[in-house]
């Protein structure tokens, strides 16, 4: 999921 | 990991690190909403729950817990260390307000509703309104001193950056988060004002001074 990518994010 | 996104982070860092060497160095608080640091410490402790659930890399984790033991650091320097330069009487912002509505929103627009997800969510909103007592502060006091100056143009410079970071992964990584971009621009757009006052005043070496 597309979410799981965003988990990068700070 | 894109130039916007780095550099917006190394802009995030600097930005609690000036914060905490002004109070240090200063030994006092003045000038500083206690309110807003409080809703950042929340903010990150909400958010960044995933330490425990997923890793992603050690630069993530390093950042994180950076983030969280910080600002801790500052409520703590605040509410117990200075306690005594803290400007409470200036720092009247009603945090309710702010907390109650969003923590509402968080539970009915979120990506899924799970705990983890909905404290996400609620840490991503929160962080877009989180400088609302500061500013407020800010408008009460009318001034600034240059270093605090210094610091909000580098906080609200962090999330613009990240704007351009969204930008680049839509177009590059095919990645959007609408969650994220309109909070993140909600909260860019807060600082925008503050934003024309330091390039018109501070870039020049003014104080912020607002009329009365």
């Amino acid at each position: 999921k597309d979410w799981i990518k965003r988990k990068d994010e700070l | 990991m894109n130039i916007f996104r780095l550099i917006g982070d190394m802009s995030h860092l600097l930005a609690i690190i000036l914060l905490l060497l002004k109070m240090w160095k200063t030994r006092s608080c003045a000038g500083i909403s206690g309110k807003s640091q409080i809703l950042f410490a929340l903010v990150f402790a909400s958010r960044y729950l995933d330490l425990f659930t997923s890793f992603v890399s050690v630069y993530n984790s390093v950042m994180k817990i950076f983030f969280i033991s910080t600002s801790l650091l500052t409520v703590y320097l605040m509410y117990f260390k200075f306690r005594a330069t803290y400007d409470s009487n200036h720092d009247t912002f009603r945090v309710e307000f702010l907390v109650i509505p969003v923590g509402g929103l968080a539970f009915l627009v979120n990506h899924e509703f799970s705990p983890l997800e909905i404290l996400w969510t609620f840490s991503i909103y929160l962080e877009s309104v989180a400088i609302l007592p500061q500013l407020f502060m800010m408008s009460k006091t009318g001034e600034a001193e240059t270093i605090t100056s210094h610091y909000l143009f580098a906080l609200g410079s962090y999330r613009a950056l990240y704007i351009l970071n969204w930008v680049y992964r839509y177009y590059f990584e095919g990645f959007f988060d609408l969650i994220a971009v309109v909070a993140g621009c909600v909260q860019t757009i807060l600082y925008c004002d503050f934003f024309y006052l330091y390039i018109t005043k501070v870039l020049k070496g003014k104080r912020i001074t607002l009329p009365a």
